[in-house]
């Protein structure tokens, strides 16, 4: 007879590392650390806080040259002392299942992190946190046991604060290497959170690659303006993506309600004249308690919300990053000699509101400031060639380029970027693709490549025809100019 | 201050089913019909038992025109009845958590259809079932509570067998479509599973794409041969793949054994000799009690494993297609002029033994037998055109080709189809790649794509390599009889 067994989700991340990224060591060192710096950019710039954000590699143990060390330090809002075990041991746990535009939105970042480091170095993980009113800094060194996924804590402590400082300091040993690879991993993936994140302070010490006698390498990119996008909001869901597990979460949760009540403090866009409009289309009466609702009742209330119209959602609860400084990211990075860039109205999926943003960068010295993974992806490419560089919720993302939405359309045979747009074979552009929302849908946890949803896929061209269009007009004009002159 | 939840894993499966590769209608109802399909494989082939399965997809609910009942009715071994509900009811849940090739993996597969039909339709999921010894069939209606991860059992039932039947019948009601692409994929789907599986009798019942009057279709794949591969044998795991997590888990299921004794009984590969070697390097007395190491120990005891040499993972935990499996298949389906295939010598990555078998297939009627799916990642091409057909523990895997690491090597600028290997930029050829494991390292859990594991990586191109050679020998010696047949 066949054994039947579950699994906690913390064995079952563990053991299954390579859908969340951890596919080799390389590929290792750059989750960890791309997860813990997610994690403080949510921690600062999401709260309205101009981000100092400092990494740090290192080799901390001679008697195991390949464990490598990483220590992420922010300026952020911090965790509350008694929250820091699961927040960190407890894996599916987090405070972003909410609707609001984050990086994070799993439960699983930091702890896959940890379960790696764990693994194979057995070494626990260190955090320092103290949120902004706090008198106390807080310091935890913590394991996950995976069988109940469960924090286990090794040891606390908690000293006065002697400064205004309020942040986090994670500290993580795991087994990885430093290799040309590791490190292109990770300073492009820097470079590129530095072209849209001008705000941002970050200061980066790594291994040395030199010569010996000097063990640590300092890059730094530099805040160059004080001023942050508006901070998202959190909203309530929208009737368009309710469906009926949600609507059964959502009752448990304000049981005493009337079913009038529910939907009108339940839901974005549902103010009285609507309740009234949904609930008489259900036949449900108003002042029923939405708790004593039968499944046939509660089945009529989700095909009449299905059958409502409602304004779209609303797009407080985003924070794109801006026609301006995608131009200005473009243009410092790559000084290209085009620069152009476009933030598409709100729109939705799902019930989940979303932006697409895109910039485009032609000529100049665009080629040689290529970053090494743009460069590797032209090399592959017959003439025109595009470098393409994606951003979902602000974060940069660098592999599975060929399965992510965002590349299909790029790519696509109906955009044809020497016939239509009038690029010669020889030239380089390099296009920059945003999508941000309260729900971007990965195709997987580890963050890569965006699932080819029809209304993203619909503005992502939409964006990038435009920009194309834009960039021949300039095109244009220059070639009638320098014909002009050649004669 | 911000607000901290735990999310039980049934909600954040559904609440993030496009990582499970529920991303649209059309790929639902494919995932949906998959997931069951192959569990039915898995508890017919597996078990030594000659696999017949029917899928029926049908309308049954006149109100309801986008509902369809996907219905799995298989003659395997059958799920325990005190065990259908948790099997059905609970994610992460599975008798698949062993070290044998089995195509389920991640305890997950049938939940996520029933999570998806469940939100979209509210309609319970059936399941009737006979294990072979039982006397009697039982039938359970069950839906899955969210918040806890546990089955909701609304209906159960049981009956004396009046026949020797044993096996299962599920039956889910999900909102889909069935539109050409639906139909492209399921048939795609079952084409290349007979490819491959010619001693299956699959029967599949879909809506009439017909005139009105006749409202089903049936298209029947039939036994064509008896013989069945021989099944794959659960082992232990072995050494290489042991990491300092795992060796607790191990730890806390035989906490009496001695130290010793635990590495024998709890590996393959560690005789009595081997088990002393290890414990002398480790210096730990082969008569301690295992459960009393201490974490030092353990850790002296995971350096001492990682630093012996052992026997390769034994291969009986695996179940290769086989050559001519492959060349019977690949000639059937594809009528090609020329057919070749290839299985690898075992190999193992982390542990875990793999086998990497390929075929080839180029020229006859082989463009116009090409599946859907096959011929339109042909028209992307640019000559010679390379269909490639990628198998993971004998399932076909449709999507996220260009993801796959078979992709990457199929397609790299090494593999020079045309000046290496003498193919002309008019010539179709037809790849076939199946990787074996006792854990295939998918990029998601939604089973579509194979991350770059380097030694996985290595085969698959020594394989594709070896079988590409064979073609240019066959070439070769075709032209030369061509030029001859000419003067
Ligand atoms: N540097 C930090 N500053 C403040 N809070 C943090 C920090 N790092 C983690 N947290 C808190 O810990 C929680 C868990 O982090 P974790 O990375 O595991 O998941 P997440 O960020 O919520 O989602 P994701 O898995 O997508 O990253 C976060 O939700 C956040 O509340
Ligand atoms: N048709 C069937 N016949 C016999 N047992 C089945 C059948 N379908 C499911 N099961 C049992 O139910 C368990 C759960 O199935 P489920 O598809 O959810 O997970 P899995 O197959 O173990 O893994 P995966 O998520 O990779 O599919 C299986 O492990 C198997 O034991
Ligand atoms: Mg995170
Ligand atoms: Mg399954």
């Amino acid at each position: 007879a066949e054994s039947f067994r579950q699994m906690s989700p913390a064995e079952f991340f563990y053991r299954n590392k390579e859908i969340a990224g951890f596919t080799s060591a390389s590929r290792a060192m750059y989750q960890t650390v791309r997860e813990f710096f997610e994690n403080s950019l949510d921690a600062t710039e999401v709260y309205g806080i101009l981000p100092r954000i400092t990494l740090r590699i290192s080799k901390e143990d001679p008697n195991n040259p390949s464990y490598f060390t990483v220590t992420v330090e922010d300026n952020g809002i911090g965790i509350p002392s008694t929250i820091i075990p699961d927040a960190f041991g407890r894996v599916l746990f987090s405070s972003k299942y909410k609707l609001k535009q984050t990086r994070g939105m799993y439960g699983l970042g930091a702890k896959m992190a940890i379960l790696y480091g764990q693994q194979n170095t057995g070494k626990p993980f260190e955090i320092y946190s103290s949120t902004m009113n706090s008198k106390r800094v807080y310091f935890y060194k913590l394991m996950i046991k995976m069988d109940k996924n469960e924090p286990l804590v090794l040891e606390e402590g908690e000293w006065p604060k002697s400064s205004k400082w309020h942040g986090t300091i994670v500290k993580l040993t795991l087994e990885g290497e430093w290799s040309k690879r590791t490190r292109d991993y990770i300073s492009v993936y820097l470079k590129r959170t530095a072209i849209i994140a001008p705000y941002a302070d970050i200061i980066f010490i790594s291994p040395s690659t030199e010569a010996e006698g000097q063990d640590q390498e300092v890059t730094v990119y530099r805040r160059v303006t004080n001023k942050l996008p508006v901070p998202p909001k959190e909203t309530k869901p929208h009737p368009i993506g309710v469906d009926l597990e949600m609507l059964k979460l959502m009752i448990s949760e304000r049981p005493s309600a009337s079913t009038k009540e529910f939907l009108i403090k339940g839901f974005q866009r549902v103010g009285e004249k609507k309740a009234e409009e949904i609930l008489k289309k259900a036949n449900i009466e108003p002042g029923k308690k939405v708790s004593s609702l039968t499944n046939i009742e509660l089945e009529r209330l989700y095909k009449a919300m299905k059958e409502t119209k409602f304004i779209a959602p609303s797009a407080e609860s985003l924070s794109p990053i801006g026609e301006e400084l995608i131009k200005i990211g473009l243009k410092e990075v790559l000084q290209a000699e085009f620069v152009d860039a476009i933030t598409r109205k709100p729109k939705s999926y799902g019930g989940h509101p979303f932006i697409v943003e895109a910039g485009i960068a032609y000529g100049g010295k665009l080629l040689e400031n290529l970053d090494e993974i743009a460069k590797d992806s032209i090399k592959g490419q017959q003439g025109p060639f595009v470098a393409l560089l994606r951003y979902a919720n602000k974060i940069p993302l660098l592999f599975d380029e060929k399965a992510d939405v965002i590349w299909s359309i790029v790519n696509s045979d109906e955009f044809s970027w020497k016939t239509t747009y009038k690029l010669d074979p020889t030239d380089v552009v390099a296009v920059l693709v945003h999508v941000a929302s309260t729900k971007v849908p990965y195709k997987g946890v580890g963050k890569e490549s965006i699932a080819p949803v029809e209304e993203i896929r619909k503005e992502v061209e939409a964006a990038v025809q435009e920009l194309a269009r834009r960039l021949r007009v300039y095109l244009t004009k220059k070639r009638k100019k320098q014909e002009a002159q050649e004669k």
